[in-house]
């Protein structure tokens, strides 16, 4: 799982 | 990306378009706390770290992420220059003494104890959630140290307010149209600070209701 798909928010 | 979200880093960069504002047109720094301004600092650059390792142009929401990131970034350092340096004899040092190096202490310990996994990133990463959610806290001291709000300063934190607000209505968006169920940390830790929030916003709209400048108890 791709953590950076995680936090895609600001 | 969904209407909430949108609303809210919109906010986020009024606030800070506010806050430079106020700087700017009064050459003054006066009731402005630089402490939580640092605190912002450290938020995001812990945060955005993933700036060096991810490709703008990954795709549309990395490219407007990378924008608003470096956007947050350096308009937090210049927010500091501004308040250290040019207009340093204008900020009110005297009455902001709140003690951020507990906020920061306690945000790490917290960080070391809930993360989404055991990397330096994402411990990173949660540290910036944590001390977020309390970072406005030496501003509100600071303003109730004084009594007196001028009315840029009070709109600057609505805007905040009104941001994690609408950060809340994009959580609960995307866990209904994208089933997203792991992120109780930055469920968790916004709506602590949304609540923080909102006893400002209580005194706020009292204030607007009767016409007059905010006063805090």
């Amino acid at each position: 799982e791709d953590s950076s798909e995680d936090h895609d928010e600001l | 990306m969904n209407i909430f979200r949108l609303g809210g880093d919109m906010l986020h960069v009024v606030s800070i378009f506010l806050l430079l504002l106020k700087i700017q047109t009064s050459h003054s720094c006066a009731g402005l706390s630089l402490k939580t301004q640092i605190l912002y600092m450290v938020v995001f650059s812990t945060r955005y770290l993933d700036l060096f390792f991810t490709k703008p142009w990954h795709s549309a929401l990395t490219f407007y992420n990378t924008i608003m990131k470096i956007l947050f970034l350096s308009s937090s350092a210049y927010t500091i220059y501004l308040m250290q340096k040019r207009y340093k004899h204008t900020y009110d040092k005297v009455h902001d003494t709140f003690r951020i190096q507990y906020l920061i202490a306690a945000a790490a310990v917290l960080a070391l104890i809930f993360h989404l996994r055991l990397t330096v990133f994402e411990i990173l990463w949660a540290f910036s959630v944590f001390l977020e959610s309390v970072a406005i806290l030496p501003q509100l001291f600071l303003l109730q140290e004084t009594g007196e709000v001028e009315n840029i300063t009070s709109h600057y934190i609505f805007c905040l307010g009104g941001y994690r607000t609408l950060y809340i209505f994009n959580w609960v968006w995307r866990y209904f149209t994208e089933h997203r169920r792991n992120q109780w940390l930055a469920w968790g830790c916004g709506t602590v600070q949304t609540l923080i929030y909102a006893d400002f916003f209580y005194y706020y709209i009292l204030s607007r209701k009767q016409g007059k400048k905010l006063r805090l108890p």
